[in-house]
């Protein structure tokens, strides 16, 4: 999926038909329009409340050839509606020479078109995923509807997920998304004193969000599962026990959209379903990610498009399976690309809250996926991730900064990027 | 604007300048605006690539297929349109 850039600040929007289409009735247009909404609604914690006057944050109209915003409508056919990005407005509009159809194979599905729209005017552009519903091509009518898991992904990218969803939207085989389990996971002093391992020496080897949402450190043949702030009683445990068949001295791991997690040492790699191998493993890197380096330092789906990026040394790569061939001749590229990142990483964990996480000896740096930049912050980064990650007591939050202070201020920073948008 | 099937090439190069894979200069075919053969090649590659298609730089009937397909009228984040990224 790919984000246009800018969001809505508030969850509660509005929105109204100003102009009906001349071949359908209004209510049926009311209903298909509240449908579409709900597409989105499902997923998140948006609303969409309809108002018949007055300023609302979404405008529809159905509208035919030149309509005042410079790009006519051509009839039918061709293109059937286009709607503006958030910091352009959030209006959509349809070519009302269409034939829009409810519920029906014939002409246009006026659902179908204004979910897609309605994606857009909240800040999706469109996706090279086929099935995606922000895929600019209409396919048809589609009488059973069913959101993409690409969709479902880059609408929690920008709005979060649905505070009361429960666990049958997390498969992302099955239409739902990653849960949101890093959510910046220190701003709170750490709570649980440790004494390990970790916390005399925080550089670790990889780190991984699961398919079910649990995010995990590996380090040598240890591996430990991160909590909001610190790290889960009874950890580490023996990477050995948890992923059966799996070494230890990981180089890199992601869990990718279709719910595998894919672990990477040396010239190697293997595919896990949960914690259970997935088939004959191990295989040569060169064979399964054709382009992809052996000894890798780092690897994670990126939020900011869902395609895998690979680190070593100096360079990156881009895999994107779903082309051929998945690395295009353009790359390894400089990290330096990644403004702020230093060369030779040891993790990097995918985006889930806006941010993307990469880790370097003891300490790690937050990425903006926005600004392409590495945050600005009091205190800056890098910082330790002892402190901030595995909730080790006795080590440092950050460098000649008053703790308190320090967290306050994190929190603040972290509240203002987040809503910094349209 | 554009409207029907895309068949030719003038067709295809209004698509792709409308959805932002060549400048809008070469939206306009009367305006005598040549596009050097890596531009075109390119632009229909990128295409092909977001549409999943075979990656050709020809125009072929598949890419002419989809490229005459109801679609949505935002352009495709790619290439030349405005709200391409400047650094990835």
């Amino acid at each position: 999926y790919a984000l246009q850039g800018s969001r809505w600040r508030v969850k509660a929007l509005t929105y109204k038909i100003s102009k009906y289409p001349k071949r359908l009735k209004r209510s049926d247009v009311d209903t298909e329009v509240a449908k579409a909404f709900s597409v989105w609604s499902e997923y998140t914690d948006l609303t969409f409340t309809p108002k018949a006057s007055g300023p609302v944050h979404i405008e529809i109209k159905f509208v035919e050839s030149e309509h005042g915003d410079g790009d006519a409508f051509d009839g039918v056919g061709g293109t059937l509606a286009h709607a503006f990005f958030p910091v352009f407005g959030g209006d959509a509009h349809f070519d009302d020479a269409e034939q829009w159809t409810v519920n029906s194979p014939r002409g246009t599905n006026l659902f179908q078109v204004a979910a897609h729209e309605f994606g857009h005017s909240l800040g999706l552009s469109h996706s090279d995923v086929r099935s995606a519903l922000m895929a600019p091509f209409y396919r048809g009518y589609e009488p059973v509807f069913k959101l993409d898991t690409d969709d479902v992904l880059a609408i929690q990218a920008l709005y979060g997920k649905k505070s009361t969803q429960n666990g049958n939207g997390l498969n992302p085989t099955s239409g739902g998304a990653f849960p949101r389990t890093t959510q910046r996971p220190a701003f709170t002093p750490p709570r649980a004193p440790r004494d390990d391992v970790i916390c005399k020496d925080p550089k670790i080897d990889a780190l991984f969000n699961s398919a079910e949402g649990q995010t995990y450190a590996f380090k040598g043949n240890k591996y430990y599962k991160l909590t909001e702030n610190s790290i889960a009683e009874g950890y580490p445990k023996l990477i050995a026990e948890g992923w059966p068949g799996l070494p230890g001295d990981i180089d890199a791991a992601f869990t990718y959209k279709n719910g595998k997690t894919y672990f990477f040492k040396g010239t190697k790699y293997w595919r896990y379903n949960g914690r259970q191998m997935d088939g004959d493993y191990p295989k040569e890197i060169s064979e399964g990610f054709t382009g992809i380096p052996d000894h890798l330092d780092a690897a994670m789906v990126w939020g900011g498009n869902g395609k895998i990026y690979f680190y070593k040394g100096s360079k990156f790569w881009r895999f994107d399976p779903l082309k051929r061939p998945p690395v295009k001749s353009s790359y390894p590229k400089p990290i330096s690309n990644w403004e702020g990142l230093p060369n030779s990483l040891d993790a990097a964990l995918q985006y889930t809250n806006g941010y993307t996480y990469f880790f370097k000896g003891d300490k790690y740096y937050r990425f903006n996926d926005r600004t392409f930049a590495v945050d600005s912050a009091d205190p800056p980064f890098p910082r330790p991730s002892a402190h901030w990650w595995f909730g080790c007591k006795n080590t440092p939050s950050s460098t000649g900064v008053d703790d308190h202070q320090a967290h306050d201020e994190a929190s603040e920073a972290d509240r203002s990027v987040m809503s910094n948008s349209a | 604007v554009q409207s029907g099937p895309v068949s030719t090439t003038t067709q295809a190069e209004i698509y792709l300048s409308q959805f932002g894979y060549l400048p809008a200069s070469a939206r306009n075919p009367a305006n005598g605006g040549l596009l050097d053969a890596n531009t075109w090649t390119k632009a229909v590659q990128d295409f092909q690539s977001f549409a999943g298609l075979n990656v050709t730089g020809e125009l072929d009937d598949e890419t002419m297929r989809l490229m005459s397909m109801p679609r949505c009228g935002v352009r495709d984040k790619v290439g030349f349109g405005t709200d391409s990224r400047s650094k990835r």
